[in-house]
C-alpha cells in the first residue's frame, strides 16, 4: 500500500518544501517510488524538482472536475519521482473546496484512485503555510504528518498549533488514523545558543516524536533550487545532502513503505 | 493624515513580522506614533511586541460585527506603539470575509474610523504568508506596500507574484492609490555568493524600488522575540538594530508621515 505523508506547518519558511524535495530524492536513491503533490500556489516544490509552472497543471482543475488526476501527474527529471505540479490558479482552491459539500473529504476524494492504485511507495504532500481549507482537507487525506521546524523562537511558538490540529482531525473522526510521524528540526546553526536551546526545548516537550536527525543550516541547500535540483543531487557530498540522506533512512525506518 | 502600510509577501519566513516589529520600534524612537495590525492567526507580531494572545482580541470579532475596533486596540509596553493583536480565531476571517458583499472593501470598512481619525502617524499591517481574501482585502485598505524578501532563490521566484498583485489592485480600480513603497532585502549573509547574486538580480529588475538598506542575517534579531522585544530595544548596538534604524530613516524619507 502507498503511504500518504503531508509535510506541514502553518509557520512560513521552515523548510517544508526543501524537506519534500530532498526526502523524495533520497528515497528515490534507495529505489523507492515517490509522488510529490505540490499544494502551494507558489509552486516551489515544482521548480525545486526542475519543472516550470504551466497554466492548467495543478490540482485545481482536478478539484473543479475539469481534469482527471491521472492526466495531471507529470514525470520529473529524476528517476522514481513523479509530481502533481502547481501553479497560481491553485490559489483559487480554497474557495472551490469551500463551495463543495463535506469539504474535508474533497482532497481525499480526488486522490483516492491514485492513493489506492499502489503504484507509489510514498506520496509526499508539500503544504502551503496556512490554516485554510486546502491545508486541512489535505491533512484529512493523509496517513501521517511530518512537521518541519526551524530552530527559532517564532517557529517554536507555532508548533502546538499544528500538533493540536492533527490531534483534532484524529479525535473528531475526520481522519481517525492520522499520526504525527515526527518533528524534523531544520536550519540548525551550531554557532548560536538559540538553536541549541530551541532543540532542547522541543525534545523535552515532544520526546520521541522528534527525529534524531537534525538538518544543519547549509548554503548548498539554498543554492540547489536555482538549478532545479534537490541538494542530494546538486552536491551529493555536502553536509546538507548527507543530513537529508540520514533523515530519509530514519524516516523509512519509522514509516516503512507498505 | 495617517499612512497605512502593509508589509506583505506570500512567501513564508521572509522577515515580514520582524520588519513590522522593528520598523514600529525605530519609528517610535523618533517620536512617531504607530498602530500595528497583526493579520496573521499565528500572532507573531503580537508576541514580538511583548503581548500574550488572548481569545477574542483580534480583528475577527470586528469583521463579524461582534466588537468595535476601538475596543480591540491595545497598548504595548513600548511608548508610541499600539496594536490590534491577533489570535487563532483570526483563521476564520477568510470564510467570514468571503461571506460578505464586496469582500475587497471589508477590511477598509472596519478600519476606516481608525485610519481617518489621524491619531497615528503610521499604521503597519503584518500580513500572513498567503494569497487569500484577508491578504487581498488588507492590500485594498492600504496606501502602500513594503515587500520584504530573503536573499534566497525561492523568495526571488515569488517576488513577481506580489508585485503584480499590487499592480492589479491599482489598475482594476479596487485601490487606485496603492503604491509599491519598496522592496527590503533581509537575512543577507555576506559569506555566501547566493545572497549577493540575488540582491544584484533584484536590483537590476526593480531598480529604485529596492531600498538601499539591506538587513543582515544577525542572530540577535532571532533571539529578541523570545524576550517579547524588538531587537532595536533588546540589543540596541547590534548590527540588526542598527540596520533596522537605518531602514526606518530611509522608509520615513521615502514615505513621510502625513
Ligand atoms: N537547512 C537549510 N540550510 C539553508 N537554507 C535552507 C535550509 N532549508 C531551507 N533553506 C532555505 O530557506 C528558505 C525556506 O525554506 P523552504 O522554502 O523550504 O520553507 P517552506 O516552509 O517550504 O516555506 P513556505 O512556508 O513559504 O512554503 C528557502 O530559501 C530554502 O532554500
Ligand atoms: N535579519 C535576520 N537575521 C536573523 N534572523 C532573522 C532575520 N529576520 C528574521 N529572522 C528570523 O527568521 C524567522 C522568519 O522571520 P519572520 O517570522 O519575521 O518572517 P515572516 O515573513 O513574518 O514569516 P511568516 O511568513 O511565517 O509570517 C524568524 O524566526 C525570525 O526571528
Ligand atoms: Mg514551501
Ligand atoms: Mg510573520
Amino acid at each position: 500500500t502507498t503511504r500518504v505523508i503531508a509535510i506541514a506547518n502553518q509557520k512560513g519558511g521552515v523548510g517544508k518544501t526543501t524537506t519534500v524535495v530532498n526526502l523524495a530524492a533520497a528515497l528515490s536513491e534507495k529505489g523507492l517510488t515517490v509522488l510529490v503533490i505540490d499544494l502551494d500556489p507558489q509552486a516551489n516544490a515544482t521548480s525545486g524538482l526542475g519543472l516550470q509552472r504551466q497554466p492548467g497543471l495543478s490540482l485545481y482543475p482536478v478539484l473543479t472536475g475539469a481534469a482527471d488526476v491521472a492526466d495531471i501527474i507529470q514525470p520529473t527529471p529524476y528517476e522514481g519521482i513523479n509530481i502533481i505540479p502547481s501553479e497560481l490558479d491553485l490559489a483559487g482552491a480554497e474557495v472551490e473546496i469551500a463551495r463543495q459539500e463535506n469539504h474535508l473529504a474533497v482532497v481525499r476524494g480526488v486522490l483516492d484512485r491514485v492513493l489506492t492504485a499502489g503504484v507509489f511507495d510514498y506520496v509526499l504532500m508539500d503544504c502551503p503555510p496556512s490554516l485554510g481549507i486546502l491545508m486541512t482537507s489535505s491533512l484529512a487525506a493523509a496517513d501521517g504528518v511530518v512537521v518541519t521546524m526551524q530552530c527559532e523562537y517564532y517557529a517554536m511558538e507555532g508548533l502546538s498549533v499544528i500538533t493540536s490540529l492533527i490531534d483534532q482531525l484524529r479525535t473528531n473522526g475526520v481522519n481517525p488514523g492520522l499520526r504525527l510521524e515526527g518533528i524534523l528540526m531544520t536550519m540548525f546553526d551550531g554557532r548560536t545558543r538559540l538553536a541549541a536551546d530551541v532543540v532542547g526545548e522541543v525534545r523535552s516537550h515532544f520526546g520521541e516524536a522528534v527525529y534524531e536527525t537534525v538538518i544543519p543550516r547549509n548554503v548548498r541547500i539554498s543554492e540547489a533550487p536555482s538549478f532545479g535540483q534537490p541538494v542530494v543531487f546538486y552536491d551529493p557530498s555536502s553536509r546538507g545532502a548527507e543530513a537529508y540522506r540520514a533523515f530519509a533512512a530514519e524516516f523509512a525506518r519509522r514509516t516503512p513503505p507498505g
